[in-house]
């Protein structure tokens, strides 16, 4: 049965995309059938990697595992003006084209609310939201008391989560798994992390999401974009940059996000 | 005549918000008179900072120098729902109010389209877009060619703008000046950087951008976030945080910034 993963967070920037297109390369490698939708109608970040990888390696003559796209729409950002009855059905479509060709379905959500990322929220099997360490990035899933510090209360995209979640107990009486995943970690800032960290734990007890340590902020996640690639296609015969240790620190780190996810090969 | 700056990004996660704190902070520590209007409806970054400020200023017995926001509405978020038309009266009667009292008028714009945003941009005499060393902030720009790494054409976010200088040729003849901010620099990224640089300095040319080193990637930047601080308002007396070398280092990057915006003290 297809595994649906949501990358969620309200919160630009966090890394949903970046993320995504590894978590999906990864799968590629371990030999799994990918298929992705790309709900940032606009800017499309996740349909560009792929478009990219595509293009690449067509120029470069080079074999590289591909996820698919099941069709959303022509103009995808129209979907942003159509009834929102008319975007649903265009999601559901390409959600059953997906179900049936995949094991895997990542499904990549913009940054602000809207009706389809909603659903997806809703549909997921698992939703993995990544953060920044910083209150500014906190601040979209608990608000904060600027004297004492406490979580007074769940904020906007932790109401998200909770109303996908109810959606969903109500069509299919199923629970909807929720990480949270720090990324872009720096080296040295080990009392911000401290203090971030404190308030996302007891709000994941709270509201019901998992914490795990992810990335750390690596020129390597970014720089392969324009190509297509990630650092798990990098090869003797796959180099458009040149090697470094990161790259080793990399794939180990991204291997252990995978084990932590529960997406390692031989698990489901 | 007050100076109205736009903090755009069509691309999430930027840090618009955070330079837009930053640079209103250090206004009001040259005693300008700021005021702020935070269009991020739902996520309301900006205006969450001066509301901690606030909090934490009264909680600790501190005089710390406000901005000041004009009434938008009573609850921001459903101008994301209301006619257009609504909407835009709103954020004119706003700009009204701020212009009467300010100096300078800080709008800080979501990540993501929206009417009030473009309305924002048009109005502007500056606009200020910071974006991360990273080919995925670009692609917002400019589109990238995946095998030559051209720049093909502009993209979503600079049509934003070109749309946003052609309505205001037709309102007042007037031009508007666009700078691109290169924010989160990290250490040790030369070749990425070089790549970056040499695209966004190529697109700068052709749609009209200036192109400022901006920031680095500094955790002072995001840890006094939750107090509604910046670096430039530590002292003896403020100090939620323990001083650190980095600290300086922060300040004369500010500085420096606000004297490559043409906001130092002695300019308009
Ligand atoms: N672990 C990481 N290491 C290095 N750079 C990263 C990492 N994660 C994200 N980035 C960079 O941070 C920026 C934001 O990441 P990304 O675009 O993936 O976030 P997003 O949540 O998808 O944003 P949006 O809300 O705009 O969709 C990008 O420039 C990306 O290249
Ligand atoms: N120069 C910097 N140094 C350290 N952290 C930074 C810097 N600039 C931004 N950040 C952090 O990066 C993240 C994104 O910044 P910010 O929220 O200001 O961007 P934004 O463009 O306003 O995002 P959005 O599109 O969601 O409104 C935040 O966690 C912020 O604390
Ligand atoms: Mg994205
Ligand atoms: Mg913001």
């Amino acid at each position: 049965d297809t595994r649906i993963l949501v990358f969620g967070n309200e919160k630009g920037g966090a890394g949903k995309s970046t993320v995504a297109m590894h978590v999906a390369v990864h799968l590629l490698h371990l030999g799994k059938r990918v298929a992705f939708i790309d709900l940032d109608l606009r800017q499309r970040s996740l349909a560009r990697f792929f478009s990219n990888r595509a293009k690449w390696a067509a120029a470069n003559e080079k074999a590289l595992p591909m996820a698919f796209e099941p069709h959303l729409h022509d103009k995808p950002a129209s979907l942003l003006t159509v009834p929102e009855a008319e975007a649903r059905q265009a999601f559901d479509r390409a959600l059953d084209e997906a179900i049936e060709q995949a094991d895997y379905i990542i499904i990549d959500t913009p940054g602000g609310d809207h009706v389809l990322s909603r659903r997806a929220h809703a549909v997921a099997h698992l939703i993995i939201t990544p953060m920044n360490d910083s209150f500014i990035d906190f601040d979209l899933l608990g608000e904060v008391d600027p004297v004492t510090l406490d979580v007074k209360r769940p904020s906007i995209y932790a109401e998200t989560v909770w109303n996908s979640r109810k959606q969903r107990a109500v069509w299919d009486g199923k629970s909807i798994d929720w990480i949270v995943l720090r990324n872009r970690l720096a080296a040295n800032e080990a009392r911000n992390r401290k203090r971030v960290d404190e308030r996302v734990q007891a709000l994941g007890k709270r509201v019901g999401f998992e914490v795990l340590a992810g990335l750390r902020d690596r020129v390597i996640y970014r720089e392969l974009f324009p190509f297509g690639l990630t650092v798990a296609d990098l090869s003797a015969e796959i180099r458009p940059v040149a090697v470094s240790l990161t790259h080793i620190a990399a794939r180990a780190e991204l291997r252990a996000l995978m084990g932590s996810l529960g997406l390692e090969a031989g698990e489901e």
